[in-house]
């Protein structure tokens, strides 16, 4: 499947 | 959370602090660019898309909320306020700022990590960070006399920028797989705008003589 991006910084 | 992020962060917190204090209190926004401000809100609007569904913590949350929050009512301000809009520099403020959104858009249509509309907005915001400083740098170096908070605003934003990119340089060595060249090379386009406000900024404070950039 598609690994979702996480984005973890502001 | 490294030390330079939270640093980072804490910087860009006081920035955004800073300049409402300059809004709200003295009721002024006299050197503020008003394009640039449209341009943070637009990069929080499309950055944070995600707030509501995916959750990372407590302290990413509120502090989308604070970015969110302050850079649209410091647009409201600007705009709708009676006193706040009076000091508002519009004859200097001539950046066409729309000039910049477009070509973020298709950069970020073209170049991007995944074809989502979410990972699509999220890297527009990105890119679109990287150049949002610029009609403010414009406007400052249009004014003729740069008041303290308007220095410390600029200032603080860059030191945000610059800290970030430390914040990299640690992760990439303490975390496996932590490689996002399009974070990084935005992120050094923007601190690298404010190279030149820096060297001002800092020989003024050194020389101890008010803060004004070369025409």
């Amino acid at each position: 499947g598609t690994e979702e991006n996480e984005h973890d910084e502001l | 959370m490294n030390a330079f992020r939270l640093a980072g962060d804490m910087t860009h917190l006081i920035s955004v602090l800073v300049l409402l204090l300059k809004i709200h209190t003295i009721k002024s926004c006299a050197g503020i660019s008003l394009k640039t401000q449209e341009l943070y809100a637009l990069v929080f609007a499309t950055r944070y898309l995600d707030i509501f569904t995916d959750f990372i913590s407590l302290y990413n949350t509120v502090m989308k909320l604070i970015f969110l929050g302050s850079s649209f009512s410091i647009v409201w301000y600007m705009r709708r306020h009676k006193l706040v809009q009076r000091s508002y520099d519009k004859d200097h403020d001539t950046f066409r700022h729309q000039l910049l959104v477009l070509p973020c858009l298709i950069l970020a249509l073209l170049i991007h990590e995944q074809f989502t509309f979410k990972e699509v907005m999220w890297t527009f915001s990105i890119y679109l960070e990287a150049v949002a400083i610029l009609p403010q740098l414009v406007l400052l170096q249009r004014t003729r006399n740069i008041d303290n908070l308007t220095g410390q605003y600029v200032f603080f934003l860059g030191a945000y920028r610059s800290l970030y990119i430390l914040n990299w340089i640690y992760r990439y060595f303490t975390e496996p797989h932590y490689v996002h060249w399009i974070t990084w090379i935005s992120g050094l386009v923007q601190t690298l705008l404010y190279a030149d406000f820096f060297y001002y900024y800092i020989s003024s404070w050194k020389n101890n003589v008010k803060l004004t950039l070369p025409a």
